[in-house]
């Protein structure tokens, strides 16, 4: 049958920098055809396309939380590929090669992690998951 | 063809548009 896209709003501007990427102004509707884990969605509007950060988009229909996995308290290791300095007060600042636990995956791409006894969000796409038992 | 997505973190919109986390 027919492949339905889901359909999103844009809830503010986004003002693209880089090529693969798709400008959109809030209020715009925009089909989402691929999402991928680290929070960038494959957008189609009108005749264009590109990525967009999917914290800018709010499902037309509802919220979409089906999708999203359940908080996981006990945490899955990961180990951070590349330093990151929060830049926002709920953000993390980790190094690379530190240790967290993840412990909830968010569509966004901005996971909860759990470094001690501190937790904060951090960027999916700089974590990779580690081989070792919790 | 779908392109990869960048490699840098999506921004996050400002706090005061942010949609509810769940």
């Amino acid at each position: 049958g027919p492949i339905i896209l889901q359909s999103y709003r844009a809830i503010a501007d986004y003002e693209k920098s880089s090529k693969t990427e798709l400008s959109v102004k809030a209020e715009d509707e925009v089909e989402v055809v691929e999402k991928d884990e680290n929070g960038w969605w494959f957008c189609q509007m009108k005749n264009k396309r590109g990525w967009v950060p999917a914290a800018y988009l709010e499902p037309l229909d509802g919220p979409d939380e089906s999708e999203e996995q359940d908080p996981d308290y006990a945490g899955e290791l990961h180990i951070a590929t590349k330093d990151y300095s929060g830049e926002l007060q709920d953000e993390l600042d980790i190094k690379k090669g530190e240790t967290v636990e993840v412990i909830h995956k968010l569509l966004d791409g901005w996971w909860v992690v759990r470094r001690g006894s501190v937790t904060g969000y951090f960027p999916a796409t700089y974590l990779k998951k580690s081989g070792e038992a919790v | 063809t779908i392109k990869r997505p960048p490699e840098n973190p999506p921004p996050r919109p400002p706090p005061e548009v942010r949609r509810k986390q769940a």
